[in-house]
């Protein structure tokens, strides 16, 4: 038996956002610990690796580990249908071909039930390694987001440059060239500030469109997290409330 | 430019 309640169908609403354009469909593992998720986008540049820790629920039980091929796009569908405010049940049996959502209305005596047909799924699993990066910034989610709608108009690749002066985000093409450039801040741990933790400068190309997927997390939490290496690919952290967080990961662009 | 696949960093397990 596996059963999983958020007061708040909300949160699960902003994560069903922040994956349904990138994944098709997705493997969920859930375990006594949590529910894992690690999936590429259909094209494989990206990697979507997302954590729900089970203490983070308000009810949690996974008697057996299991694992559930789920379409995004129907989970998206489903979870459109609940209010911010309901509360949300996953459940399902042992050795499941279906997962039950569950939404209940506070203060109103009605429940909604939808069952969903999970999907057979290869599991392909990647060794993400453990790395050190060379620059670490944590900045405002909503200016990243800002930075990487904004550049796109210019460019199909956005280049990112760390160095001990700040970051720089820059797009170039036909019709002109568009940068911006963070310092950091004086005060940090706020959700306005910008930090930036350097042991070597870096400057890396990126996708435009991919970035733009991962910025559907912005309502997530308000501070993004970029983990930039040469030549490896960049990390995009959200963190999911108080639950867990996602990871994007997204390979680099490199000269022709 | 020229995208490298994530699969090129990440190897299956």
């Amino acid at each position: 038996m596996f059963e999983a309640r958020l007061t708040q169908s909300a949160i699960l609403k902003k994560v069903l956002d922040a994956i349904k354009d990138l994944l098709t469909e997705a493997t969920f593992e859930c375990t006594d610990s949590g529910i894992q998720v690690q999936a590429m986008d259909n094209a494989h540049v990206s990697l979507v690796s997302m954590n729900l820790r089970s203490d983070g629920f308000d009810k949690y039980r996974c008697d057996r580990n299991l694992s559930m091929g789920m379409s995004i796009a129907v989970m998206s569908k489903i979870l459109k249908c609940a209010t911010t405010n309901d509360t949300v049940t996953m459940r399902a049996v042992d050795n499941p071909d279906t997962i039950e959502f569950m939404f209940d209305t506070p203060g109103k005596d009605v429940q909604a039930q939808y069952e969903m047909k999970l999907i057979n799924m290869d599991q392909e699993h990647l060794g993400i390694p453990e790395t050190v990066y060379s620059c670490v910034v944590k900045m405002p989610s909503q200016e990243f987001a800002r930075i990487v709608r904004d550049l796109s108009q210019f460019g199909e690749n956005i280049t990112i440059a760390c160095t001990k002066e700040g970051i720089k985000f820059s797009a170039a093409g036909d019709t002109g060239t568009a940068n911006v450039k963070l310092a950091q801040t004086a005060d940090s741990g706020e959700s306005d500030s910008v930090t930036i933790e350097m042991q070597e400068s870096v400057k890396l190309s990126f996708s435009c469109r991919y970035l733009n997927f991962f910025i559907k997390a912005t309502p997530l939490c308000e501070q993004v997290q970029l983990s930039l290496s040469n030549d490896v690919p960049l990390v995009c952290e959200f963190n999911i409330g108080e639950i867990g967080h996602i990871k994007y990961y997204l390979a680099p662009k490199i000269e022709d | 430019m020229a995208q490298r696949s994530i699969t090129s960093f990440f190897k299956k397990i």
